[in-house]
């Protein structure tokens, strides 16, 4: 029963795995499983499809690129069960349902999260091993083919933002590009991050703004007002360049060059001082103020087909 | 209404050359990162503290470390250290009373 799972609270990926599994079975008539690969160690890629109907375009929302942001994973588990328990329900998510279908990846860095759970909770990276490299893992997102190689990226194997020995070389990072390159009708890409309280869009390898940038700013702001109406969490606004620095490699500069122009990426709580450990009791707060974001954004894109 | 610096921490960062100079002078031009420079990037001789706020602290290292460029945690908890030094100040004042 996917309602009496916990939501609240932390998991293993075998866990999380099952929860899926629980959501699936409960509301099978609009929830299904794709499996679109598997990590560097073998780990199934499970996409949550959310579709009512053939022929939809889609959007796509992911999390746990990096695997110690766990509220991240934690978050998106708790959108999937909203969005399905809703449906038929909530006015918003079924008319949502009706003329979209939306694709969630919970875990999109497996590996790493199964590794912070059982050796290092600060791991970042995915686990792929190369022939001559003392040091494991590559960022993932900083191997997307944006500015590939370019600045905020750092070509040392050791680092914690190592770009990669090219790009898409992580099989995670390959296996969500496949998809968006395979379903031609994606019309949003919303990436999950944690931590500091950041609505980004477009772009980060460089630090001109998108075409977009009016539009993609006003929905950035009116999904940051929605998300403080909650709990009064404060989301700063804008392209990743003006709000973090320059850095290459980045999903969302990719997916929005290749046509999504809806292309967003949150940073969950907090910025007090928790960051990566924040505690299980804000999961759900958090969970709950994004959903307003995310909804504002989901509304623009329904109404901007 | 007393700023509090909770999870605050200072860096202590060496660069080894001048490029590194000049990237964390474009490091401390960014003013949305609200990072505090207790000393100025001028010299690769002299190391660089630099007061950083917990919610910049993942984006710094992050750009220390792509820039490879090296430094340490000169103070972990900033805020503890100034409860620390507080508590020591009202013991003292304990002590000459």
């Amino acid at each position: 029963n996917s309602g009496a799972f916990n939501y609240g609270a932390y998991h293993t990926l075998d866990n999380l795995y099952r929860a899926i599994d629980a959501i699936m079975l409960d509301y099978k008539s609009i929830v299904s499983k794709q499996l679109i690969g598997h990590s560097y160690e073998g780990r199934p890629l499970y996409v949550i499809k959310f579709s009512t109907g053939a022929n939809r375009p889609g959007i796509w929302i992911d999390a746990g690129i990096h695997s110690r942001e766990w509220v991240t994973q934690a978050t998106a588990l708790w959108t999937a069960h909203k969005l399905a328990a809703e449906y038929g329900k909530d006015a918003f998510v079924t008319s949502l349902l009706n003329n979209y279908d939306v694709f969630l990846l919970p875990v999109t860095n497996p590996d790493g999260y199964a590794f912070t759970h059982t050796t290092n909770r600060m791991w970042r990276k995915t686990r792929s091993i190369r022939s001559g490299s003392r040091c494991v893992g590559v960022d993932p997102n900083r191997n997307w083919n944006a500015g590939f190689g370019g600045p905020g990226a750092s070509s040392d194997p050791c680092s914690d933002s190592y770009f990669g020995p090219k790009a898409e070389s992580e099989v995670e990072v390959k296996a969500v590009a496949d998809f968006i390159r395979g379903h031609s009708n994606i019309k949003g890409f919303i990436s999950i991050h944690s931590y500091s309280q950041l609505l980004m869009f477009p772009y980060g390898y460089k630090c001109t703004k998108p075409a977009d940038f009016e539009e993609l700013n006003d929905v950035g702001n009116a999904a940051a007002m929605a998300l403080r109406s909650l709990y009064g969490t404060q989301y700063k606004v804008g392209t990743i360049c003006s709000t973090i620095y320059q850095a290459s490699g980045g999903s969302i500069d990719w997916t929005y060059d290749v046509g999504i122009k809806y292309s967003f990426a949150f940073e969950l709580r907090d910025t007090g001082r928790y960051g990566f450990l924040l505690p299980a009791n804000q999961i759900l707060p958090t969970a709950q103020e994004t959903w307003l974001g995310l909804k504002k954004i989901l509304e623009h894109i329904r109404d901007n087909p | 209404g007393e700023k509090t610096f909770i999870g605050e921490q200072v860096l202590r960062i060496k660069a080894s050359n001048g490029d590194q100079i000049v990237q964390l002078q474009d490091l401390q031009s960014l003013a949305h990162l609200q990072l505090d420079f207790w000393t100025n990037p001028s010299n690769p001789e002299i190391p660089v503290d630099v007061r950083v706020p917990f919610e910049s602290l993942q984006s710094v290292k992050i750009y220390l470390e792509s820039n490879k460029i090296d430094y340490s945690i000169m103070i972990e908890d900033l805020q503890e250290v100034i409860n620390a030094e507080k508590q020591e100040m009202i013991s003292s004042e304990r002590k000459e009373r």
